[in-house]
């Protein structure tokens, strides 16, 4: 495509597709749109984030990133449609221009850019980061290698498991480079990570069964969000703590985020048609990514007007 | 290019606390892989299953009462598809 409006966003696109298609949106939206470099993967992959910024020095941001786990594709799919539709609802949606008048939204599409391409390249499965070569099992779960309970319960520490938590702590540039941008922005008053499938939209903490300080608050904009995305195709959600909702997992990324004073963090499982699983068609990317929205959405308006 | 002929995809869905823990346990082998994880009763579970694992696990399932159904036949088929679509899009766009 020679712009983003020829970009065909109901289709699913390889690493090289996604890189171009950002750099398009920054050129023709100089004013709003620049692309950051936070970090690199483990093979010198770039680790690229919109920023959407009208102006002002280090105002309140809103944090979105999707494809920590390579293989959910319509989660990387989604997150190109997010962006495109930032600029093209800016000064048209009343709502969302007002939070672009007062605040930044960062999009991290894929982060973990390793992983995806060899999702493209050897193995649609793979789901972890990349490492190199020395055992059958190269790689990390990013979701298991934040410093919130690292180690613990629902983690594992056999390389060759899905849940393989790393040596340490942000052993995984992917996550570290997140970590480091969170901390020098130190400003960041939403972190919204995204993942597939299942229906869930959930807040901390998975790592353990202590209740967050803000439960009441996360628990009631976690059903409005479910709530207003609901209106749009009747996509029904379940909604809660992580570890109450899905399982016990140790060193997921929205716990540190929380813990780093990010009051509304929250994760998000996205569509299951009960059919394809990660082989979501690429029919259902539009339809997701808009309910999806929806939900954003509120989440975003609820951060803008509760200031903290 | 790793490929995945033949595996399946089950998804179960535990009737009661004792299946949710028969489902847990398999968690333990390395060969399956849990596309959604166990969380409780009456909520589905998905795992993808090599061929050579299918007929074990399929006997042990039914040796407990366990009900599964069977969410992808064949994984590769649609692992074609996906990318039969993509290039039939990529030269749709050129």
């Amino acid at each position: 495509p020679r712009s983003t409006d020829t970009f065909d966003f109901s289709r699913y696109h390889n690493l090289n597709e996604i890189s171009s298609f950002q750099d398009m949106l920054v050129a023709e939206n100089p004013s709003l749109v620049s692309k950051l470099v936070i970090g690199q993967s483990y093979q010198g992959r770039p680790l690229n984030v919109l920023k959407f910024s009208t102006g002002g020095t280090n105002r309140p941001a809103i944090w979105i990133d999707t494809g920590i786990h390579s293989r959910e594709w319509v989660t990387q799919a989604s997150g190109t449609w997010f962006a495109k539709k930032i600029v093209t609802d800016f000064g048209k949606d009343p709502a969302l221009t007002t939070i672009l008048n007062k605040m930044d939204i960062f999009l991290e599409i894929v982060t973990n850019p390793d992983g995806f391409y060899y999702t493209h390249s050897n193995n649609r499965m793979w789901r972890k980061t990349r490492k190199p070569s020395g055992s059958g099992c190269y790689g990390v779960d990013p979701n298991r290698n934040w410093d919130a309970g690292f180690g613990g319960p629902g983690a594992s520490s056999n390389p060759c498991s899905e849940t393989y938590r790393g040596p340490r702590a942000h052993s995984e540039s992917e996550v570290k480079s997140i970590v480091d941008f969170v901390r020098s922005h130190g400003n960041i008053k939403a972190f919204i990570s995204i993942h597939a499938y299942s229906q869930m939209l959930m807040y901390p903490y998975g790592y353990t069964r202590t209740a967050v300080k803000d439960q009441a608050e996360l628990h009631a904009l976690a059903q409005r969000a479910i709530s207003d995305l609901s209106t749009l195709y009747g996509t029904r959600y379940r909604y809660g703590s992580i570890i109450n909702t899905i399982y016990q997992a140790s060193g997921g990324t929205i716990d540190w985020t929380y813990n780093q004073g990010i009051k509304y963090s929250y994760t998000f499982e996205l569509r299951d048609t009960g059919r394809y699983g990660f082989i979501l068609p690429s029919n259902q990317i539009i339809p997701t990514a808009k309910e999806t929205w929806l939900a954003l959405m509120t989440i975003m308006n609820h951060t803008l007007n509760n200031p903290y | 290019k790793e490929t995945f002929e033949g595996h399946q995809v089950l998804r179960i869905v535990p009737k009661d606390e004792v299946q949710l823990a028969l489902i847990k346990d398999l968690e333990d082998m390395s060969e399956l892989d849990f596309w959604t994880d166990v969380t409780d009763v009456a909520y589905p579970v998905d795992i993808r299953v090599p061929f050579d694992s299918l007929m074990v696990l399929k006997a042990h399932l039914m040796s407990q009462d366990i009900d599964y159904t069977i969410m992808i036949d064949d994984l590769q088929v649609m692992l074609d598809e996906e990318q039969q679509e993509m290039e039939s899009a990529a030269r749709l766009g050129q």
